[in-house]
């Protein structure tokens, strides 16, 4: 499984 | 960075503000769930620990710095400053509730099985209904004083410009996170009914009181 997009949202 | 984002964080930020000046002032929590403030402390602490692991930009980290000091200053009132003004009786949301589904959902329904992961899903499912507590209270009491209409407008104004932030990203970067675009959604929805309220009444100078 891959991880997320980059979280770089609040 | 676009410029729904930008507005969606400044109307999460005002809200908070909002809540915060109002018991402040009145010196007074009343009408206000302690359970969905919790709650949201919750969903930054289980959603920000990658404030240790990675380093994004001083916007991001200052804005969860202010959020996590927000939420936790907001329950502190709540529980500790003011409790005498608290609404024991009508905040009787049964958090199990919620805590137990989205927990199982979280373990399911992940980008990855890592504990930050799962515990970054936990708090996107979580946000997404912990504001139900507070609905909840409203519908048992029939009423709202007015600034508490206006933090929760600006809390459902800030899910949906994140909407349109997502709609943005899609088409510009490609960007699409599916937990967090679905979970958007459902929050957004549960607001819905609040809106038309706040429209219909409160900004034509009426109290929002229920039938």
């Amino acid at each position: 499984e891959t991880e997320g997009p980059v979280k770089d949202e609040l | 960075m676009n410029i729904f984002r930008i507005l969606g964080d400044v109307s999460h930020l005002l809200a908070m503000i909002i809540l915060l000046v109002k018991i402040w002032r009145s010196k007074s929590c009343a009408g206000i769930s302690g359970k969905s403030q919790i709650l949201f402390a919750l969903v930054f602490t289980t959603r920000y620990l990658d404030l240790f692991t990675i380093f994004i930009s001083v916007y991001n980290t200052v804005m969860k710095v202010i959020f996590l000091v927000c939420a936790y200053i907001t329950v502190y009132m709540i529980y500790m400053k003011f409790h005498k003004t608290f609404d024991r009786e009508h905040d009787s949301f049964r958090l199990e509730f919620l805590l137990v589904p989205v927990t199982g959902l979280s373990f399911l329904e992940n980008h990855s099985f890592t504990p930050l992961e799962i515990l970054w899903t936990f708090s996107i499912y979580l946000e997404s209904v912990a504001i139900l507590p507070q609905l909840f209270m409203i519908s048992k009491t029939g009423e709202a004083e007015t600034i508490t209409t206006h933090y929760l407008f600006f809390l459902g104004l800030y899910r949906a410009l994140y909407l349109a932030n997502w709609i943005w990203r899609y088409h510009t970067e490609n960007f699409y996170d599916q937990i967090a675009v679905v979970s958007g959604v459902v929050q957004t929805i549960f607001y819905c009914d609040f809106f038309y309220l706040y429209v219909t009444k409160v900004l034509k100078g009426k109290k929002l009181s229920l039938p």
